[in-house]
């Protein structure tokens, strides 16, 4: 489970500081699928920065699978986020230079999967985007959508237990999300959990949980019926 | 005018060449409305790269306001991209560690706005899009719609007679969608042709014309009725 109590984030100081996520509370239990919506501004990327352990927060506390990650050091948090959490960036973070399968493997590669089997099971992922073709590419040699499967190609490759993906659909056709939002789902019948940062309505409908907000705050929590 | 005839666009050489346009001819009248719909991969983003000027056709011809692009040298295609056109990027292409309204100003100063007139003109653009108080923001400290909305500052700073808009709401909000697409009409209404390349129906049925592409080719050109 995660659980965040009064998680706050603020950039900046004094005059200028920016209250990111001004106060939240929230558990999500093992094997959700939740989706985040809310302003532009509102505080959901920085929200998954500190699900992700990618970002400490300013005050409160934040437990992931009953670890209190507050009291981890960088090297404890890399490896945790390593071994459990998968990222689709807003803006996909992909390394120029280096090939679609190359940036699919790097997360492999720091879990000491060795070469033979690093390389196959980033081929798996990027066949499972759809992307079996583009395999040499690199980044610059891809669409936006094409860089966007890429992204979350990476994300599922260490076949993590907690998935966070910030808008990973932006990019893509109604072809390619509907493709996506399956392989979400399939993600979530093996039991993994997954929070899901969208602005589009018909991918926020694929979860079974919306929470709404704004101003760094949430402002409203949905659980669908019957899922 | 916009007139492509024959216009195709290859990557890369024999055995793995991409044909990512495959023979367009197209015609956009001055003051048109456009948009460019169709899968992941099928072309969108080159096709724009092509009507900015931005890369140059592997075969046919591009006449633009009546001048052969294929006839101009670098330094008149560069001067012809300033003065008449406004990009936005699908991934925004703003210079890091250059606060917004710097990102905002570029344009104008490669045009010879002097400094005082330029900094008016960034604010007054950052305005229009709601971003009054992130002026001073670097990219990496802004949100991701606030990146996409600095993009789009960027791109109407100049009050280009043509504007190229690719997936302009991807990262935005219903809400920042809405003030983009109605900050568009208002350009169209002042007589600036657009043509924005989207994933979204509902950004799609703002304009008056709504082109589909699939592997390099438009296979659906449909204008609406009373637009
Ligand atoms: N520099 C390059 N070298 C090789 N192939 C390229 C290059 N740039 C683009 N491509 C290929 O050309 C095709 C069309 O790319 P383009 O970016 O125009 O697609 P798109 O319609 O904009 O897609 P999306 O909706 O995903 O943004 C893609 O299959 C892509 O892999
Ligand atoms: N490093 C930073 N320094 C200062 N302010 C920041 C920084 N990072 C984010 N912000 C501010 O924090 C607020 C929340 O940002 P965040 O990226 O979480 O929003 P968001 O909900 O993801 O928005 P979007 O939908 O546009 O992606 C924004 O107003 C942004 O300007
Ligand atoms: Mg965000
Ligand atoms: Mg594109």
């Amino acid at each position: 489970a995660l659980e965040l109590r009064g998680i706050t984030k603020v950039y900046g100081q004094g005059e200028t500081a920016v209250q990111a996520v001004a106060g939240v509370d929230l558990v999500v239990e093992h094997g959700e699928h939740v989706a985040v919506m809310g302003a532009s501004g509102s505080g959901k990327s920085t929200l998954m920065h500190v699900l992700g352990c990618l970002d400490t927060p300013t005050s409160g506390t934040y437990r992931l699978g009953g670890l209190d990650t507050g009291a981890l050091d960088d090297r404890r948090l890399a490896l945790l986020r390593n071994r459990r959490i998968g990222f689709v960036f807003q803006s996909f973070n992909l390394i120029p230079r280096t090939t679609a399968l190359a940036n699919v493997e790097l997360p492999l590669a720091y879990a000491g999967v060795r070469g033979k089997v690093r390389k196959e099971r980033a081929q798996a992922a990027l066949d499972r985007v759809g992307l079996a073709n583009r395999v040499d590419h690199l980044p610059s040699q891809l669409s936006g959508g094409q860089q966007q499967r890429v992204a979350i190609a990476r994300a599922i490759v260490t076949e993590p237990l907690l998935l966070l993906a910030d808008e990973p659909t932006g990019a893509l056709d109604s072809h390619s999300t509907e493709e996506v939002l399956q392989l979400f789902d399939q993600l979530n019948a093996e039991g993994r959990t997954i929070v899901v940062i969208t602005h589009e309505e018909e991918v926020a409908a694929r979860s079974g949980r919306v929470l709404r907000m704004f101003d760094g705050k949430v402002y409203q929590d949905e659980r669908r019926v019957g899922r």
